[in-house]
């Protein structure tokens, strides 16, 4: 059965999609089928690794709300062993969609049951908010990874976010564990950046992975050629810092 | 009577923020009475200019969702003539609380209604999503603003967007105008900047904004010290930029 991570933060452009591409592709590059699952109603993820725009529908919307079986929705990436099962624009309404719903919680988990004996890892990329389906995803992970920016708003953000999830928790009476922090798009040329990142590893202390993704061009370009890091610019920091991510992600699950 | 601007991007990470913070600072610098509407659950732009936590509350879920008079929910900000309504965490579920109510779409306006007249200028800094609240903030607004940034996902982000937007004002009948397109975070080391900055601007002619933002730390920590960029470094690019778009901006609407 899968193991499946969800990267969430209710910030925008704190690398949640870099993170669930790069993690993916790295780990199915080394062997392990993988599955990657976008929440985001821009579908950038799916847009990341090269899928059209036809190729968005169907996929989770339509596995999600509309009943569709989703090994009719999944997808294969130009990378052997790595699945998609893609976001589009169907996803905006769900919240609206989903509220008058028995066990709207638990509605994703229902829909990707089918396929997560399939997959040695799912990633669950989350759109930027905390609503359904952030919560939904919650509830289909076995781990979550919050990355961060190290500036104050990242910070602030980022204990928001950990009383939400803690929320979700207690409400629900289950949601998935935190697997760790990630400090990402850390510039140090930037005023504040080494001051809260101290911050950060000094208040979370070993919840907070040691690699730090730091701002690297080449992670800002690969997207725009459909590529992962890895198949982009292999040599570059980017595919380096999260080539060792992925090793200590998966120590960390081990050890769990 | 006030004019209305919102900022409106489902894309994360884009400027949105930024740019309504610095719009706002920047037309009360110049004597016009302003009123910032933060619909962020983060509370971006209010902690950008110095709110502290406890001030978030009560804000505009306040005045939305619980019907207390937006008089009482505005704050004065560190900057003579803006005000701020904050945004927090109590805005995340406001889909599911506003699926079942009767004209969902224009909570927003009328909950805002009785400020309108004390203002020059209300900025609404839309959330990174396409649900109720952006779309309340489309029929509260006169004119809308949408920050890209010149990468692949940014620019198809964009047409995404611009179809949900004529989607929203088929369906409901009404909606901010489009005011133009603005090119932010544009940094020339990255490769596809400039390809994709000419897409947008071959593409949506007229409808781009001639300012252009630059990448500029000063932009990035400035949200840190809890200042516009004119009160953290008014000689940096962002100010210059940004003091820029304040006048195109005016035009803009003059000229309407
Ligand atoms: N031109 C710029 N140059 C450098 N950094 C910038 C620039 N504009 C914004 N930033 C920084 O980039 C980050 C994202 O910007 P901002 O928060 O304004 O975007 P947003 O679209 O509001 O994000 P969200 O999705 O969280 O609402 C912030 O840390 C901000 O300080
Ligand atoms: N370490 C990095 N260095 C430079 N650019 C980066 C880095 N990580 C991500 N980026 C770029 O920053 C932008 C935002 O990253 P990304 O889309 O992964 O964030 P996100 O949290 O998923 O945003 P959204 O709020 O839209 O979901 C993208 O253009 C991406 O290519
Ligand atoms: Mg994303
Ligand atoms: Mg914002």
């Amino acid at each position: 059965k899968a193991i499946t991570v969800a990267l969430v933060n209710n910030k925008g452009g704190v690398g949640k999609t870099t993170t669930a591409v790069s993690l993916s592709t790295e780990l199915a590059r080394g062997g392990r089928k993988v599955l990657l699952v976008d929440l985001d109603g821009q579908g950038s993820a799916s847009r990341s690794l090269g899928l059209d725009r036809e190729d968005l529908y169907p996929g989770v919307a339509e596995a999600m709300l509309e009943g569709l079986s989703v090994r009719k929705a999944i997808k294969p990436s130009y990378i052997p062993k790595l699945d998609i099962l893609a976001g589009s624009m169907n996803l905006v309404s769900t919240d609206v969609f989903l509220a008058d719903v028995e066990k709207r919680e638990f509605v994703l988990r229902k829909a990707i049951e089918p396929a997560v004996s399939d997959y040695d890892y799912i990633f669950l990329d989350c759109p930027t908010s905390f609503g359904l389906l952030t919560v939904n995803a919650l509830t289909s992970a076995d781990y979550s990874i919050l990355p961060v920016t190290p500036d104050y708003l990242g910070f602030e953000g980022l204990v928001n976010l950990m009383d939400a999830v803690e929320k979700t928790k207690d409400g629900i009476g289950e949601a998935a564990e935190l697997l760790g922090i990630l400090i990402t798009m850390a510039d140090y040329r930037v005023r504040v950046t080494r001051e809260i990142g101290d911050m950060i590893r000094e208040r979370f202390g070993r919840m907070v992975f040691n690699t730090e993704i730091r701002t690297n061009v080449r992670l800002r370009e690969a997207p725009s050629y459909g590529k992962s890091i890895f198949d982009y610019d292999i040599r570059s920091h980017g595919a380096e810092a999260y080539s060792r991510l992925a090793k200590e992600v998966v120590n960390r699950i081990r050890q769990d």
